[in-house]
């Protein structure tokens, strides 16, 4: 589940 | 942290030149920590955003020494966009673009290109890269010399005095 949550959290940074 | 202590070490401006026996200690220190690689790229991402030079270069060199030596979990925070928006912030000039050196920014660019290639899995590392491409910050790809590909080689040690 931390995998997941952590997954969905991660983003390229808006330019 | 242990960890901290030798990233210091490795990436200390006043070192005369890049230290192996540091940058060594460092991955060995990273290979024994259950968090080391979580830790490692954090402590990384801020030293390649120092407005010293030195440091921000040696800390480039660690970086490509950790890839060749702490294997899958080091490929697999650095490929993350948690660590790559930090690259990305290097060489961008809506971030820190314009106040960071080309030495830098050139060397951050060479190590995404190759890492695309040579660890296609990480698939977060080519989206960063062909964003940058996209933004016109990538013009074209880099020509990566032959012995700074990614294989899993040790790296030179310094020979004894």
């Amino acid at each position: 589940l931390g995998e997941e949550s952590e997954e969905r959290d991660d983003h390229l940074l808006p330019m | 942290s242990e960890i901290e202590g030798e990233v210091d070490k490795a990436t200390n401006p006043s070192n005369r030149q890049e230290d192996w026996e540091y940058i060594i200690g460092f991955c060995d220190q990273i290979n024994k920590e259950l968090e080391g690689p979580q830790i490692a790229v954090r402590l990384l991402a801020h030293k390649i955003q120092s407005p010293q030079e030195w440091e921000a270069v040696q800390a480039l060199t660690v970086l490509e020494a950790c890839m060749k030596n702490c294997g899958r979990r080091f490929h697999n925070e650095v490929g993350k966009f948690r660590f790559l928006n930090e690259l990305i912030k290097v060489v961008s000039p809506k971030y820190l673009g314009d106040r960071v050196s080309e030495k830098v920014k050139t060397k951050v660019i060479e190590l995404l290109y190759s890492w695309t290639v040579a660890l296609p899995e990480e698939s977060k590392i080519k989206d960063a890269y062909y964003m940058l491409k996209r933004q016109g910050i990538v013009m074209f790809d880099p020509v990566i010399p032959a012995d700074r590909t990614l294989i899993p080689s040790p790296p030179p040690r310094p020979k004894n005095p």
